[in-house]
């Protein structure tokens, strides 16, 4: 292992260390605070993914290593709680409302926002790889963006959404790793939202029906 | 520390981008 793909692992356990894998007292009272209460869901969606994260991680790099998705996995709840909580700190700043019930109760954003945790993580891991295997480990690199996309079945375009704020929420991503979120992000906006079925049509749609006073762009232009 | 562009204006946050606010 090299020492720049250690130092990537090492820094990220570093920073998640004081991140519990359970929601901390103050994302806690978050969801307290909200009209309907989130937990349960957050906790049931987290196992519903867990399963289906570890079994594809296991077809994907193989059956001996579904400890090594485990480990990944945890290590990306604890990202998503991090982010989430400082990106509900930053809104409650902004909008001077602690009542984020809509937010909380939406599970594209919370599938959107553990993709990208897991995102983070698994870049950080996928240097151990590159450098261990000299770059020509199939199996890790089928486990790269955007094959978390199909492990969720996510809309790129939803996951878009998070990667923005998810940078801002967190100052102690290395530049490697935002680095590897712009591509994601580039891939995103010069590929992938354009696939069929994508639901950035029905937005254009629903934009152009809304009397746009600007001619919106066919999806082939 | 990091080039990456920060492209949202500050009345865009995450509430906004899931129409939730």
């Amino acid at each position: 292992i090299s020492s720049s793909a250690m130092t990537s692992i090492q820094q990220l356990k570093g920073d998640l260390i004081s991140t519990g894998d359970k929601p901390s007292s103050n994302l806690d009272t978050y969801f307290k605070n909200c009209t309907v209460d989130p937990t349960q869901d957050v906790l049931k969606r987290l196992e519903t993914l867990e399963k289906a994260f570890s079994q594809r991680f296991g077809q994907a790099v193989g059956p001996r290593c579904v400890v090594l998705g485990e480990q990944r996995f945890s290590l990306g709840v604890r990202q998503y709680y991090k982010v989430m909580e400082a990106m509900l700190k930053s809104e409650e700043k902004r909008l001077s409302v602690q009542n984020f019930s809509k937010l909380l109760n939406d599970s594209t954003f919370h599938t959107s926002l553990l993709a990208c945790a897991l995102e983070v993580v698994m870049a950080a891991y996928g240097g151990v790889s590159r450098y261990n295997h000299g770059g020509g480990d199939q199996a890790e690199t089928d486990v790269c963006f955007p094959w978390i996309l199909d492990v969720f079945n996510l809309a790129a375009f939803d996951f878009y959404k998070v990667i923005e704020s998810f940078i801002k929420a967190d100052p102690t991503l290395s530049k490697d790793i935002v680095k590897h979120l712009e591509t994601c992000e580039n891939l995103i906006m010069e590929r992938i939202a354009w696939r069929t079925g994508s639901p950035l049509f029905e937005l254009l749609r629903q934009e152009h029906e809304g009397g746009a006073a600007e001619q919106v762009e066919t999806p082939a232009s | 520390s990091h080039d990456y562009h920060f492209g949202l204006e500050d009345h865009e946050g995450i509430s906004e981008l899931f129409d939730c606010d």
